[in-house]
């Protein structure tokens, strides 16, 4: 599903450069369940703005599904990105411009999916989240759980074979962080699809079958479920 | 130190009208280290920003220090803020124009504190959180947990004697999260600095000496160390 051969990633202009990623080498399975944890800074969020295609890594190659990323045209990477592939931010992202409900629905508005099969996704997962009642609210009146579940929301929507999540339980209180990681579990186990991630947080470690540890830019070690 | 009379906060105009906090009653004294807990959207956030002044209840009344804030000036108030209140926000609500050390300074800015003792106590803080290799940095250069802990030092530099804190470990590995729960704990303990922080985490909360607990905008119980 994923493999990514000596990837690095150099942030910064001549004088002052930053190697956030050293050499990172990984492959990850078709319906993995992945988790990686490392401190703060280590490059979580760059390891995984890269293998989302979201940012380019400085050198090394990158595949998913066997298409060398590199090589693809914008124009496959946006139609891959939008079909496949589903991302919580660890910001959140949100566009303050458009409603909760307008958010969530953001991935579908260039699918061919019914406005009647949109409208009954929406609250499903509007309902699994607890989010029903802030759908017509704009990000900046919500709070910030509130935000990061309608985050999750968009990313599930469209039902994505690859999903990246940043710390997508940070905000939530233990109800509503088991909510949202029952969910990722739940299209894991029955829709096969392929998850990657980022926490500090061990119980939601716990939903990983594997977990790569980060720090300073390199995975230095991992955990497989099973072994303690 | 803090007491709050029936306190209410309605978001919204006419029609569409939300009411956050129903009544709050409570009673900080000097020196205490108190928590609070509750689900997402329980009206936690609304109720730290309408304590610290940030934000006006709807009706209510709140005293700081004997002083009741509904009457202070607007200067009056601006002045309070400066000297004696820090606020760790839950989105960090960093400057995006200022370096990490510029915003770390921000609160001494205006203050009599001399440029050598504003760059001692820099060194200082920035050691104890682990971010002195990214003080020349802006805001969107660094990581998540980064900022969040570029935050913690802004609110604590001025040595205030109210600190108001929004989760502030969500975005922290074990290690800046202990770090920086160690450091409140100290003003706490040596300062006798009042704390009011908002948690999601039982480790956080375990540095309390109280508990609050908020759900749908009233506190129906709380906790004190001691009792189990
Ligand atoms: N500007 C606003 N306009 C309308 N409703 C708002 C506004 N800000 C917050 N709310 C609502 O008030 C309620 C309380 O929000 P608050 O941010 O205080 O929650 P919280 O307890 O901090 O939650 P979290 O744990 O998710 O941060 C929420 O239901 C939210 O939707
Ligand atoms: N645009 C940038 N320019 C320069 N340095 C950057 C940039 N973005 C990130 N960095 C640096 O790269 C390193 C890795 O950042 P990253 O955001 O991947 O960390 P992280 O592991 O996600 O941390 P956290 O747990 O705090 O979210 C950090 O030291 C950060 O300061
Ligand atoms: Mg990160
Ligand atoms: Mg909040």
């Amino acid at each position: 599903m994923l493999e990514a051969g000596n990837v690095k990633k150099v942030y910064g202009q001549k004088g002052h450069i930053y190697t956030a990623l050293k050499d990172i080498n990984l492959e990850i399975k078709e319906g993995e369940f992945v988790g990686i944890m490392g401190p703060s800074g280590s490059g979580k969020t760059t390891l995984l703005n890269i293998l989302s295609t979201i940012d380019q890594a400085t050198s090394g190659s990158i595949r998913i599904d066997g298409n060398d990323i590199g090589k693809m045209k914008e124009e496959q990477l946006t139609s891959f990105r939008r079909e496949k592939l589903g991302f919580i931010f660890q910001d959140y992202n949100l566009l303050d411009t458009l409603t909760i409900e307008e958010n969530i629905v953001l991935p579908l508005a260039l699918s061919k999916v019914k406005a009647k099969e949109i409208d009954r996704r929406v609250k499903e997962i509007a309902g699994k989240f607890g989010i029903e009642d802030i759908l017509s609210k704009f990000p900046y009146q919500v709070s910030g759980g509130q935000k990061q579940r309608a985050a999750a929301s968009r990313a599930i929507i469209a039902n994505p074979s690859l999903i990246f999540a940043d710390e997508p339980t940070g905000a939530l209180d233990s109800k509503s962080a088991t909510a949202l990681l029952q969910s990722l579990s739940q299209l894991n186990v029955k829709d096969h699809a392929t998850i990657m991630m980022v926490t500090h947080d061990a119980f939601a470690a716990s939903f990983c079958s594997r977990v790569l540890f980060i720090k300073d830019g390199v995975i230095f070690t991992e955990l497989v479920k099973g072994e303690t």
